[in-house]
């Protein structure tokens, strides 16, 4: 399903170079469920992010659900992402002119054969899961931390994505509203059948996961 | 050192009113090191917002250093909480316009009888304790979301504080960075006597500390 071959990042500020990823060579199957570990730094957001085709690499390539994505012009991308994927951002990045209800729709928004009423149901159910059903009509900054990540969360699965890529979505979050957002994600592992790919710093969410992919410097190591 | 009588935080949108803190009476002595923990949006960082002077109780008075801060004016409170108070952010709030080291420098650039040199060592010390010394010179938005967590932390300290509040200070950090910072907060009460109120949903980390204080809707529960 995600195929990365040969992956290189490199990043350069007007004094340091950074290899944020150095010869990566990864593969996920269909309907895995993996998670991301490794020490702060070490590239695991640049490593989801090229997965999610929102950053290019310096060189290598990416084949998603077998498609060659690398060669891919940006109106094809856009499409592609906007259709396969669904992203769970470290800093959330929630738009903050958008009520809770407008921020989760947006992914539908897009999307063909889906009426606004349709849209408005989704979107009432995803954040009925994260338990946020009372917050509908605030503004991101009318939020605590881990209610926004849970709007970034609602959004990155109202559209039944094939593939969910969540930079620690649970960070935020208290041990109890953490297992449920866990439990959404193991479910739409199983009865979906949803590759999800889930860095996190919590050994325990990791253990929930089918695969531990570690990461230091980065490379994988194990 | 701090002390909350009868606080309430309302919080009114065009549809919802929220009672963010209900009745809150809490006292913090001189050196404690305590941790607030409970559910997501129970109001941990509303009260450590108001703890820091950042936002003012609908209701209810508090004291800080035995002094009634509720009734300081603007730039009265402004002065106190740059020479008392070290606050880690749960968004941290980094100046994007400005470098690494420079973020940090910023409580002492207020601060009578200390040089630029003075700030600028202290500046390096302080990325040297999170390990950011080879990140002096990036901006906020070339670094990994660990990274800038350990920032808002090395600002937080650099004016030596009589009083850190803490936000969630290792949401996004790996264990063994996460362990780093926790003892740095536990030299710092230790050794130099510092107040330190920490908001963490980690169970791990809460039992460093000297007393936990729960919350639950509000209200403190324990
Ligand atoms: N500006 C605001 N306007 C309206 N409601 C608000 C505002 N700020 C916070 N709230 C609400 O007040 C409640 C408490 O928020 P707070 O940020 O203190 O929670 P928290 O305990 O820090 O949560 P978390 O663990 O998710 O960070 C939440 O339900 C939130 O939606
Ligand atoms: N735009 C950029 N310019 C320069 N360096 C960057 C940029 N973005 C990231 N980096 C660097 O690349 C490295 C990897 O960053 P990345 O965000 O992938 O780390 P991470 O593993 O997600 O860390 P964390 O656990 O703290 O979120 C870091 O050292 C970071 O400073
Ligand atoms: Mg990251
Ligand atoms: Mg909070």
């Amino acid at each position: 399903m995600i195929q990365l071959s040969n992956i290189e990042k490199v990043y350069r500020t007007k004094t340091i170079e950074t290899i944020a990823l150095n010869k990566v060579n990864l593969g996920i199957n269909k309907g895995e469920f993996v998670a991301i570990m490794g020490p702060s730094g070490c590239g695991k957001s640049t490593l989801l992010n090229i997965m999610g085709l929102l950053d290019s690499p310096t060189a290598g390539t990416i084949s998603l659900d077998g498609q060659a994505v690398t060669s891919f012009g940006d109106k094809k991308l856009a499409n592609f992402r906007n259709k396969k994927l669904g992203f769970i951002f470290q800093s959330y990045h929630l738009i903050n002119d958008l009520s809770v209800l407008d921020n989760v729709e947006l992914p539908l928004l897009y999307r063909d054969g889906v009426s606004g009423s349709e849209r408005r149901k989704r979107a009432m159910e995803a954040l009925e899961k994260v338990g946020l059903s009372a917050r509908m009509k605030h503004y991101p900054n009318q939020l605590s931390g881990g209610q926004r990540q849970r709007v970034a969360i609602a959004r990155a699965i109202i559209g039944d994505p094939e593939i969910i890529l969540a930079d620690e979505p649970t960070g935020n979050l208290d041990s109890v509203m953490g297992e449920e957002v866990i439990n959404i994600l193991l479910n739409l592992n199983k009865t979906d059948g949803t590759t999800i790919v889930m860095v996190t710093h919590d050994e325990h969410m990791a253990n929930k996961t089918q695969r531990i992919i570690r990461f230091f410097d980065g490379q994988q190591v194990n």
